[in-house]
């Protein structure tokens, strides 16, 4: 069994890329083949596994325009049964190219789900991470995911205010375009615990969303904003800190959750 | 004169919207007619004045199809000489429809420009709040800047490494759209002096752009993240913060500087 997941949420800066990287890194470290797809166009999990799109000879977008598949682009990365397929600026046209290109808006919406149809067996877990918005390129990573989206949610009160948004678009790409989709979990980030503010969105999330929150809570820390300078992920950086710790834990309640379900 | 600034910047959650609403207020403050023009579907700067985006009648979205002029939709805020273009929600799909409706790529481009003319004369300042993306919404906001775009850069390392690619589409912009598009200045956000990676990035900045950077930095300042719950800019919420007293350096600076040229 694969599971797929989607990380997204139009809001920016609230931590999609960081839980990509990291909750990817620590289930390779428990055993997990996984493969981080980075469908971002700032290309930010690619450069946080150590790699320099610009260098790269091809990415997720030559997949996309039909000149490469999904297996002929996947990089190693410097862990064990953690792979990538990186991302490149050229995503940043896809929007409006596909629109010209492929009229059928359900075949442009399937690209990624298309594409990574023949490579699954060779992964337990795909995390895909999207960018700040709700258009085409989060669309077709809404319509690859299996096991539904997960939700990083700052515990700012802007980063509140975008999930009716949010929920709205899954419930749209659920009814038109993948029957399976569902909001795995809300994943609460940067939580500051000598900021009131943030006990209080946490305290909001968890009373609206119920047990759909994960536990794991995962705090402000510095590491993790030092970790992408050095292209590796907290797991090597910094295995002895908070953020680890509490990237540890939530790969853990994941696979928990996953063993129960 | 009327000076319109884009602020812009792909990278999600580097102060966008903060700046636009604190920079704003304090220009309003200091006797200027301001007017904040928010294109995000998010609809934050919307919100951080106080207004519920779902419950006004009309916003951007029905100036952009043509329904509404801007003057039909300009609604006072809170605090005088500080007007908002509000935004909503169905602006996230202007970028699908346009492309459908308005063939021309040139005239889907200055759907803000040409909504913008009529009401210069009314306005000292115009602020251009833009979503975290380099689609057609930041173009139209880049293509309507008469003097140029602020950029809000985040003390992070991921925030540094999206520069490249801003400064790229600002160029594209500037020899198809707008003639006068420039870089008209770098505002580095969330520095905190107990951190080296702020140090770091603001050094590292600050030596590639040269005096194109505000000597005023933006400290991470709780306040500033409080502010937008109560619907009030800094100015109001917290006047004797870290946070207030920088954004009102920075509206200073940025007279300054208009008065200099
Ligand atoms: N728990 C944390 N503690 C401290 N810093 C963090 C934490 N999580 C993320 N960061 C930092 O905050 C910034 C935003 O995080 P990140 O880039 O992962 O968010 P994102 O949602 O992927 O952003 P975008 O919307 O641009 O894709 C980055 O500089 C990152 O290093
Ligand atoms: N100097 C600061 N100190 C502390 N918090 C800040 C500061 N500036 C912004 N914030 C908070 O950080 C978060 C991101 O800021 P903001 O929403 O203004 O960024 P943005 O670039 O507009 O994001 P987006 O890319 O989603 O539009 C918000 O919750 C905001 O309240
Ligand atoms: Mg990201
Ligand atoms: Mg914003």
């Amino acid at each position: 069994m694969t599971y797929i997941y989607a990380i997204a949420n139009q809001k920016g800066g609230v931590g999609k890329t960081t839980t990509v990287v990291n909750l990817g890194a620590y289930l390779a470290a428990a055993g997990q083949r996984v493969l981080i797809v980075d469908i971002d166009p700032q290309a930010n999990a690619t450069s946080c596994l150590g790699l320099v799109s610009s260098q790269l000879p091809r990415s997720l977008y030559d997949v996309f325009v039909g000149e490469a598949t999904l297996a002929d682009i996947i990089t190693l990365t410097n862990r064990i049964r953690l792979d990538l397929a990186p991302s490149s600026h050229a995503l940043a046209a896809l929007e409006t190219e596909a629109v010209e290109a492929i009229p059928d808006a359900f075949r442009r919406s399937y690209l990624l789900r298309d594409a990574l149809t023949p490579t699954l067996h060779r992964y337990d877990y795909v995390l895909i991470d999207s960018p700040p918005s709700l258009g085409l390129i989060t669309v077709n990573a809404l319509s690859a995911a299996t096991h539904g989206v997960l939700v990083p949610v700052q515990c700012e009160y802007l980063a509140m205010e975008g999930l009716g948004q949010l929920l709205s678009t899954i419930e749209r790409v659920r009814q038109s375009l993948n029957p399976r989709l569902y909001l795995a979990g809300l994943i609460l980030t940067m939580h500051d615990s000598r900021v009131k503010l943030s006990a209080q969105v946490e305290a909001e999330v968890r009373a609206y969303f119920g047990d759909r929150v994960f536990r794991t809570v995962i705090p402000r820390n510095i590491r993790l904003s030092e970790a992408p300078s050095y292209g590796e992920p907290i797991a090597s950086y910094a295995p002895n800190s908070a953020g680890a710790y509490a990237y540890q834990a939530l790969a853990e309640e994941l696979m928990a959750r996953n063993r129960a379900a």
